[in-house]
């Protein structure tokens, strides 16, 4: 694993010479040789930062300027320090029984996945033995009801949808026909929407309020750019985000926007979605994307 | 402020920071970063400007020298692919297109080759209707190329001046689908030899430096002629286009600056550049 970093390292570790320790500088050049692998992965510049200081503070620590073998010790903090910020695992998902349904809120940019995803973590409940109600939330999106409606279809999952209204109402009364016909877990599908749009945002903390879901999950597109800082603080400044869900991770993005968002969300990345079925959903793991950002 | 003070180390390392979080591919930056350090050596600053002005002049160098004009065939009708990864804005970017040559008096057909996603056919066909364009189908499920193929002879028949198809998004990485829509480009040339006569691939603006492996591995796959950047009227600027247009040749004809049929610009490389400073 670590291929980019192991040959960047390698390229800053053999210009060290023939000497076994390593010096101030040598550390400087080192942190500059992770930091350009972590902006190349799409890590935002202020998350760099602050993994670099946690890096040279670790390898101070160490005491790396008396080290014999600094670039095992070095591999070893950065890969430590990595799954330290992306950790720790938490798949778990918090029923309420008081009310009778678990709500999850999904929301995001235009395009993340989360129409999708709804789809795939309804699938997931049934297969816990739940019985999840997919409720259309996304009254803008040409085609969005009629998308969730195919896609609940496809798993046999009952879809919730009314001809007009306002995605908050729509939302309040999905609820409670869940509870009213025995589901327990709803799933709200809402409309992609930018951090930046007042009367969007406003909605949504709307939706939150009028339906107090047990779990609001920020679904972000695994190949989001140094935007994810500003994206992710957008939409976590407004209300609680317990997860995060990145998508798209069947690629080759390097996914280090999911390094971004965790730092910035401050909440664990519960699944990530690995393709377009709707058994494409994993459950975390901070080892695997670690290696992934780290090239 | 800078002024009377000459470059240092923080000057510069403050404009890296605006680059870089501008999705500027870092070696890009720090490329233009040691250029105007260069040029600025030993000099006193006299303003403010002085510095964004000369990384303006050097990004907007980058950017202009191709021309953003759609192709047009030399007897219609044109045909335009639109091709790019899952999410990107393809078919909303589809109706901004229909949109914009319908104001122009065009008339324009859709061509349905999404077959796959849940509801792609039916998402497509709402905007043909919103934008007066008449509408190619064979139904979810049905042969991408076949829909290409039907497509470009009704249009043929029906006089249309440009035809625009809609594809499945799909990774790069997935050699099936990328061979796919080979296919579909084999397939229109078969009808019309020189079509599709302009392939472009939608980028979304939010995305990273993944955009640059994307387009050349689109490019290879069915020889992209112009890149169309989405979702631009958000806080991403979109800067990863600078090292596509650089290095692939590719240039960016249009941008995405909402959701709505109207939300279309074409491509100013000026605004575009003053837009990465703001
Ligand atoms: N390859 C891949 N494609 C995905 C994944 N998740 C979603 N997609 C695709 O991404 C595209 C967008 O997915 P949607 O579910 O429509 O996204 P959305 O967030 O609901 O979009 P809006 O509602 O418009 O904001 C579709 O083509 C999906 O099939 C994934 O994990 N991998
Ligand atoms: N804010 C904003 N949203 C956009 C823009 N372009 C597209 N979108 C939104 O992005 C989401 C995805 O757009 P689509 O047109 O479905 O994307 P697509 O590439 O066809 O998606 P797939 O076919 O599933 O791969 C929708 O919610 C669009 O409204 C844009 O310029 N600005
Ligand atoms: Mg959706
Ligand atoms: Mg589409």
């Amino acid at each position: 694993m670590f291929d980019n970093l192991q040959k960047g390292l390698s390229r800053v570790f053999s210009g060290f010479g023939r000497k076994k320790k390593i010096t101030e500088e040598d550390l400087k050049e080192t942190l500059r040789e992770i930091r350009k692998v972590l902006l190349e992965a799409d890590v935002a510049l202020s998350v760099v930062r602050e993994f670099l200081s946690k890096v040279e503070e670790k390898a101070i620590g160490a005491d790396i300027l008396k080290d014999l073998k600094p670039e095992q010790t070095i591999v070893g903090i950065i890969n430590d320090v990595l799954c330290e910020l992306m950790g720790p695992v938490d798949h778990a998902i918090p029923y309420n029984t008081k009310r009778g349904v678990t709500v999850v809120m999904m929301c995001g940019l235009q395009g993340s996945g989360k129409t999708t995803t709804c789809g795939k973590l309804a699938k997931w409940f049934v297969k816990k033995s739940n019985k999840p109600l997919l409720v259309a939330a996304d009254l803008q999106r040409p085609g969005a009801v009629e998308q969730l409606r195919v896609v609940g279809e496809s798993i046999g999952v009952s879809v919730y949808s009314e001809e007009k209204g306002r995605p908050q109402k729509v939302c309040q009364r999905a609820v409670a026909h869940a509870i009213d016909k025995g589901f327990d877990v709803v799933i709200l599908d809402t409309a992609g929407r930018l951090a930046i749009d007042e009367e969007l945002m406003r909605e949504l903390k709307d939706i939150h309020d009028l339906t107090t879901p047990e779990q609001v999950y920020l679904v972000c597109d695994g190949m989001l750019g140094q935007d994810a800082v500003k994206s992710a603080k957008g939409f976590a400044d407004r209300f609680e985000i317990d997860g995060i869900i990145m998508t798209k991770l069947d690629g080759d993005a390097r996914g280090g926007a999911a390094l971004t968002v965790k730092s910035v969300v401050g909440k664990p990345i519960k699944w990530i979605g690995t393709g377009e079925k709707l058994e494409a959903l994993e459950e975390f793991h901070p080892d695997r994307i670690a290696s992934r950002i780290l090239g | 402020t800078l002024v009377g003070k000459t470059i240092d180390r923080d000057i510069l390392d403050s404009v890296l920071e605006v680059l870089i979080e501008a999705d500027i591919s870092p070696v890009v930056a720090e490329a233009l970063v040691s250029e105007l350090e260069a040029n600025y050596k030993r000099t006193v600053i006299e303003s403010e400007e002085q510095l964004t002005t000369f990384l303006k002049e050097k990004l907007k160098e980058q950017l202009a020298s191709r021309p953003c004009d759609l192709i047009v065939a030399d007897k219609p009708p044109t045909v335009i692919l639109i091709v790019g990864v899952n999410g990107s804005g393809k078919t909303t970017s589809i109706a901004k297109l229909a949109w914009l040559l319908r104001e122009d008096g065009k008339k324009v057909m859709i061509g349905a080759c999404d077959t796959f996603r849940a509801a792609a056919v039916e998402q497509l066909r709402i905007w043909a209707e919103r934008t007066g364009s008449l509408f190619e189908t064979k139904g979810q499920g049905a042969d991408p190329a076949a829909v290409a193929f039907s497509a470009t002879e009704k249009a043929i028949e029906q006089g249309v001046d440009v035809l625009i198809l809609d594809t499945a998004g799909r990774l790069h990485t997935n050699k099936n689908l990328m061979a796919e829509l080979s296919k579909i480009k084999r397939v229109v040339a078969k009808k019309i030899p020189e079509a599709p006569h302009e392939c472009l691939m939608i980028v979304d603006g939010t995305t990273g430096q993944n955009a640059l492996v994307q387009a050349m591995e689109f490019k290879k796959a069915t020889d992209v002629t112009g890149l169309f950047v989405t979702k631009l009227d958000g806080t991403a600027k979109g800067g990863v286009v600078i090292r596509i247009h650089r290095e692939i040749d590719i240039p960016v004809k249009f941008i995405g600056v909402g959701e709505k049929m109207e939300n279309i610009k074409p491509f100013d490389a000026g605004d575009f550049v003053e837009a990465l400073f703001s």
